[in-house]
């Protein structure tokens, strides 16, 4: 049976530009 | 259609948590994600916050609008309509929840305007 991490179930969100 | 929606999302899916923890995916609770990056070293829980949905590429597509995290940085994905994300103290929702279940046996709630949704960023990042 796979086991999956708990993070590839919420989305990776992070602006693209830096400041 | 653009992608398909990765295996972990079907109903009855092993999901680890940080401390090792194995819970079913329509097990989870909101504290299983805060608690699991609070063990994490690299990652940390974002609140994004739903402001707008439109239609995609594709009929079964939508771009969805997040303010993510406290800078409020508008970030937009591109998802199918089935994809769910985990609503802070609501659980799963997606903007189609009907096809979800039917496709992955995961109850759903509709993601809305306004939902405020899980999401990672790395730590240290600005």
């Amino acid at each position: 049976v796979p086991v999956f991490p708990w993070h590839s179930l919420v989305p990776f969100l992070a602006p693209t530009q830096s400041d | 259609s653009p992608v398909a929606l990765p295996p972990f999302f079907m109903r009855g899916s092993i999901i680890q948590l940080a401390d090792g923890e194995l819970k079913r995916v329509e097990d989870l609770k909101t504290e299983d994600f805060i608690q699991s990056a609070e063990i994490s070293s690299e990652l940390k829980i974002d609140s994004s916050t739903v402001e707008r949905i439109d239609n995609g590429q594709s009929p079964n597509a939508v771009v969805i609008q997040f303010s993510v995290g406290e800078l409020k940085a508008q970030v937009c994905v591109e998802v199918l309509v089935e994809y769910p994300f985990f609503v802070f103290g609501q659980g799963w929702s997606s903007c189609c929840p009907d096809r979800t279940t039917q496709l992955f046996e995961l109850s759903c709630a509709k993601l809305c305007v306004g939902d405020v949704c899980v999401s990672l960023t790395l730590r240290g990042m600005r």
